[in-house]
């Protein structure tokens, strides 16, 4: 799975994601990526990207979470994502990449590793794989 | 606040063992793809665009599980899907069962400015890919002898694999079907 989110200077977010699904899938099954809130989501508060077992995403609608934690409780992009993949979600299926409006950044998973990057305005860039 | 761009390539079972001609590739990758993303958005383009021109490109590079690459169902075809979301509008598009068009999130993307609906799937999906004249290649354009080989191990296996899921040993399969199986865990969700 791949997936993008970004936010601009004004606070526009966007968010992108794009899979082949799972290896030895059954014909015909759909993920979590075209069901929008769970794999992929944004709103004025953030926009979220998810990869890992889709059914697991589906349940959980993670990217969705997400949003919603950082809406009704107040919490901030980071808090809401790591509530959401690490107490709310099946570990070792899910991982996402999300921005919220005031350029935050979170990188979240509870699988092994996730392939991601990202970078903000003050300069900051980051590539990795696993925990640092 | 400024603006910030952030994407990944899959989560998983990632080995830390990973060998350098299979990680440093992604690496670049990553960072390839990082750049464009940058770039657009100090370009001023809209973030909407810049996630779709990001996740296109990472579609068209083989590395990742997305277009060219990506994993292949039970029949040794590819079935891709993709998504896009507009924060502002709430606007979004989707598509699933793709077999042919080239870069999926596209496909989605004019769903979701082109039609009053939200997904499309299967026949319908690939008839409006055709409509709209979007790239389309032969499906064997998306299969790569790497993800040929990774469903014969998950065959092997009788499982479905997550992303860099590791290839297990026949006794562990055993045991792992039979715990499946009395957790009434099927494994395929």
């Amino acid at each position: 799975t791949v997936g993008c989110v970004a936010v601009d200077s004004n606070g526009n977010l966007a968010s992108a994601t794009s899979t082949g699904g799972l290896v030895n899938k059954m014909a015909g099954r759909i993920g979590d990526t075209p069901v929008i809130g769970a794999g992929t989501y944004a709103n004025e508060f953030c926009a979220v990207s998810a990869t890992g077992i889709g059914e697991a995403i589906i349940r959980a609608t993670v990217a969705r979470d997400v949003a919603a934690i950082m809406e009704f409780k107040g919490l901030s992009l980071k808090e809401a994502a790591d509530c959401v993949v690490h107490e709310r979600t099946l570990k070792g299926a899910v991982g996402l990449v999300a921005v919220s409006a005031s350029g935050e950044v979170a990188m979240s998973y509870n699988t092994t590793g996730m392939f991601r990057a990202c970078a903000t305005e003050d300069g900051y860039s980051e590539v990795a794989i696993w925990p640092n | 606040m400024g603006w910030a761009i952030a994407l990944h390539g899959g989560a998983g079972d990632i080995p830390y063992s990973l060998p350098p001609e299979r990680r440093l590739p992604r690496e670049e990758t990553l960072r390839h793809c990082l750049q464009i993303g940058v770039k657009a958005l100090k370009s001023n383009m809209t973030p909407l665009d810049v996630v779709e021109l990001v996740v296109r490109e990472l579609e068209n590079i083989p590395h990742f599980n997305a277009g060219r690459g990506s994993v292949l169902t039970n029949k040794g075809t590819v079935e891709m899907e993709a998504s896009i979301m507009d924060g502002n509008t709430m606007k979004c598009g989707a598509v699933s069962g793709l077999s042919t068009v080239v870069n999926a999130v596209s496909l989605a993307r004019l769903v979701m400015d082109h039609t009053p609906h939200i997904y499309l799937a299967f026949d319908g999906a690939e008839e409006f890919a055709r409509q709209q004249g979007v790239e389309t290649l032969d499906s064997s354009h998306f299969i790569t002898p790497e993800n040929i080989e990774r469903l014969n191990q998950a065959k092997d296996a009788n499982r479905v694999q997550i992303d860099y899921t590791q290839p297990i040993q026949k006794d562990t399969i055993k045991n792992e079907t039979e715990t499946s199986l009395a957790n009434g865990d099927s494994q395929i969700g």
